[in-house]
């Protein structure tokens, strides 16, 4: 039985840009997976970004640099395939009945579409929205998964005018995305508009039942001295028969590392 | 300090939102912005057992209580801000994001945010043109008591105001815009630090967006009337 909670998936990723693989998202993850970090793949960050990574590879000189942004190639030239790229990684997960699992991405800038096992998933447009994804019937049974995400930038890179200026020629705007990165009074433009997965990339574990996005709010009283916690939560069974459940709430203040007073 | 247990059933395949019984407190310790007393924070847990499985799911979260109050002084038009009935004087900082390449750690974020309480900040504006930040920079916002003001993703330089002038209308994707903004609210209304949402930077956003902002984002009625004495009258 997979211990119940959460747990990131922040190490092991490669990257290569789409324009160098001939192969097929359901031949990544399933008869033709990387072997490793060897041409075109390389080592990746994640969560990170596109440019985050070339740099990580000593690809691209380090734009915070002098004028090494200079030297690096502005989506508005290389068009949006130069920066759109294969993110891929592996994860084991051994599941026992009646658990669930969850594949979630806190972020990405801008849409993308994920391939697990050979099944394909489209992750919608926006640079700020989480996407989770039930990912438990299609895990394999040894427990050994395969992870591609093909990752797109934003529709509106736009480009940044010879005299510069705030937010280049605006095109940006027009997504629901960092507008900063067609560069602004204080900043040079970023070259890969900050595409990427570009926050955390997490599995979640539980049984029948999911708690989604919990909600506190207090109110208070009598000059603070009566305070009440207002929570509310979204539940989900996930299973095929009645969940009979108990709901707790704890709340404990904690005195020193790991000491609570209950 | 507490802990409460309800019981309940859910159908198959069905999701369901459940508000639990308030919970009741006596002089709890409250959460002050940085210079105004401390940040109490409780860590409250949510779990769920389901019966033949076990615990199917927890969740937690450090949470302060503290009450921030916002309103236009008709005076001066400027914004005054009140936390748990103490009018602050507000020390702000600009903030537009940690690393341009997005390289966001918790150690990077716990620097920057310390910084600014050490330089004596009391909020992190966070300017529409970069990220809705991310719950890191909430944790430590909420553990070195910095306010956040939190714009969405409109500038006037983008957004109908700039030049050339372009985009009057903002996005392309309203809709896509009002879910990314929900969704965000979603991921950090709960840090105690989170103290206003902002439309955008120097320009309102397209009518119907800033409509649906105003509309969501309002306190829900029932936190501002008085709980009844008793759990009968409550429930």
């Amino acid at each position: 039985m997979a211990e119940i909670g959460k747990r990131k998936l922040d190490s092991g990723w490669l990257a290569a840009r789409s324009t160098e693989i001939e192969l097929t998202g359901v031949q990544l993850t399933t008869t033709h997976p990387p072997s490793g970090p060897s041409a075109p793949w390389m080592e990746a960050e994640v969560p990170g970004t596109v440019l985050g990574t070339l740099l990580k590879n000593k690809l691209v000189p380090d734009p915070f640099y002098g004028l090494n942004n200079e030297a690096i190639l502005d989506i508005a030239d290389s068009g949006r395939e130069y920066y759109t790229f294969w993110f891929f990684t592996t994860f084991d997960c051994q599941m026992s009945g009646n658990q669930h699992v969850n594949l979630n991405f806190r972020a990405i800038n801008y849409s993308a579409e994920l391939y697990l096992n050979g099944h394909k998933e489209i992750l919608p447009k926006g640079m700020f929205r989480r996407h989770s994804l039930d990912i438990t019937d299609i895990l394999h049974p040894d427990g050994k998964n395969l992870l591609a995400v093909l990752v797109h930038p934003p529709d509106h890179p736009g480009s940044i005018p010879p005299e510069g200026g705030q937010g280049g020629d605006h095109e940006i705007g027009k997504d629901v995305a960092a507008q900063y990165v067609e560069g602004w009074d204080w900043m040079t433009p970023i070259r890969d508009r900050n595409t990427g997965i570009w926050d955390e990339v997490s599995i979640s574990i539980t049984g029948p039942v999911k708690i989604t996005d919990p909600h506190l709010v207090s109110s208070f009283f009598d000059g603070y001295r009566r305070v009440y916690l207002h929570s509310t939560v979204e539940l989900e069974n996930r299973s095929s028969w009645n969940a009979d459940c108990t709901l707790t709430l704890q709340v404990t203040t904690e005195l020193e590392e790991s000491v609570c007073l209950v | 300090e507490h802990v409460q247990t309800e019981k309940l059933s859910i159908p198959p395949g069905t999701v369901l939102q459940h508000t639990l019984l308030p919970a009741f407190f006596y002089k709890p310790n409250l959460w002050w912005p940085n210079g105004m007393g401390k940040q109490s924070l409780y860590n409250v847990v949510i779990a769920i057992d389901v019966n033949g499985f076990g615990e199917s799911d927890s969740w937690s979260h450090h949470f302060g209580f503290r009450k921030i109050e916002s309103v236009i002084d008709t005076t001066t038009g400027g914004r005054l801000f009140k936390v748990n009935g103490q009018p602050v004087f507000i020390r702000g900082g600009n903030w537009i994001l940690s690393d341009g390449l997005l390289r966001l750690s918790k150690k990077r974020y716990m620097t920057d945010i310390k910084f600014h309480a050490d330089m004596n900040f009391n909020m992190m504006r966070c300017w529409g043109g970069g990220l809705a930040e991310r719950p890191e920079f909430y944790h430590y916002c909420d553990i070195y008591g910095l306010l956040v003001w939190q714009e969405f993703w409109i500038t006037g330089d983008c957004d109908g105001r700039g030049i050339p002038v372009s985009n009057p209308n903002g996005p392309l994707d309203h809709d896509l815009f009002m879910f990314c903004a929900r969704d965000t609210v979603k991921l950090l209304r709960n840090h105690a630090s989170l103290a206003l949402w902002v439309g955008g930077n120097e320009q309102i956003p397209p009518e119907d967006i800033n409509a649906a902002l105003k509309n969501d984002l309002q306190l829900h009625p029932l936190f501002r009337t008085e709980i009844p004495n008793s759990e009968e009258d409550l429930v």
